[in-house]
C-alpha cells in the first residue's frame, strides 16, 4: 500500500456505487 | 437472451458513453530548449493528468465499485495502459499522415516518436490503429473494449476468483454480447474480444518505452504516472 500510495488515495475516495 | 438481460446490457453501454470522459488538451512544456524532450514531457503530462481521469471513470463503470478495494488497485495498475491506449487507436483511426493523436493537439508522426525514443511504441500503436479502423468499431463497442480491458487485465493466481470479480466481467460481457445481437453481428463479440492480446502487447510496448525514457535517459515523470508505470 505505502508503494502505490496514490492511486490507493484516489481510490478511497468516497464514491457513489452505480445501481444499474 | 433474455429481454432483461438485453436492457441491462443496453443500459451498462448507455452509461459508459454517458461517462465517457472529455479528451483532456495537452499543455504545452516550456521547460527546455531540446524539442524532443518538450514533446515527451508534453505527453507525460498529458498521461498523468489521463490517468486522474482515468481512475474516476473505473469507479463509474457498473460493478467496479462492488470490488474489493485491492482488486480495484490491482485492475487499475495492470490495465490502465490498455484503457489509455484504446483511446489513443480510435482517436487515430482517420488521423492525417499516419499520426498518433494522443489528444486533439497533440499528434505525433513517426519522426517525432522516433526522436523522442518511442519508435517502439509508434509502430505497436500503428498496427492496433490499423487493427480498429480494419473492424470500423462503432462507439458503443469502443466504449465497452476500454472497460473490458480494465476487467480482464487482473493477474492470473491459482485462486478461485471472488463473486464480486466474476459478475465484474460477466455484466460487461454480457452488454456486449446483447448490444452485438440487438444489430445482428453474431460473431462481433468474439472478434472484439480476440483484439484484447494485441492490446496489452501494445500496452506492454508502452510501458516499456517509458521506463526505458526514465532509467536510461533520466527522464522526470509525474509521481502517479511513475507509480502506475512502477507497478507494472
Amino acid at each position: 500500500k505505502e508503494k502505490h500510495k496514490i492511486l490507493h488515495q484516489l481510490l478511497q475516495n468516497s464514491t457513489s456505487p452505480v445501481d444499474l | 437472451l433474455s429481454s432483461t438481460s438485453c436492457l441491462l446490457g443496453n443500459k451498462i453501454i448507455s452509461h459508459l458513453l454517458l461517462t465517457e470522459p472529455t479528451p483532456l488538451a495537452a499543455n504545452q512544456d516550456n521547460s527546455t530548449n531540446d524539442s524532443s524532450l518538450r514533446t515527451l514531457l508534453t505527453l507525460c503530462d498529458l498521461m498523468n493528468r489521463e490517468l486522474l481521469v482515468l481512475i474516476d471513470w473505473a469507479k463509474e463503470i457498473p460493478g467496479f465499485s462492488g470490488l474489493s478495494l485491492v482488486d480495484q488497485m490491482s485492475l487499475l495498475q495492470s490495465g490502465w495502459m490498455e484503457a489509455l491506449l484504446v483511446g489513443v487507436a480510435w482517436r487515430s483511426q482517420d488521423a492525417v499522415g499516419e499520426e498518433l493523436v494522443f489528444t486533439g493537439n497533440l499528434r505525433l508522426d513517426e519522426a517525432q516518436c522516433r526522436a523522442t525514443g518511442l519508435a517502439d511504441l509508434y509502430e505497436a500503436l500503428r498496427h492496433l490503429t490499423a487493427k480498429y479502423r480494419a473492424m470500423k468499431l462503432s462507439p458503443e463497442e469502443v466504449v465497452t473494449l476500454k472497460a473490458m480491458a480494465l476487467a480482464n487485465s487482473g493477474k492470473s493466481t491459482p485462486f478461485p476468483q471472488q463473486d464480486t470479480d466474476v459478475q465484474f466481467q460477466d455484466g460487461l460481457h454480457e452488454a456486449l454480447q446483447d448490444y452485438e445481437s440487438s444489430r445482428r453481428e453474431q460473431h462481433r463479440a468474439g472478434r472484439l474480444l480476440m483484439t484484447l492480446p494485441l492490446l496489452r502487447q501494445t500496452a506492454d510496448r508502452a510501458v516499456q518505452a517509458f521506463l526505458r525514457l526514465h532509467r536510461n535517459r533520466h527522464v522526470p515523470l509525474h509521481k502517479l504516472l511513475l507509480e502506475m508505470l512502477d507497478a507494472k
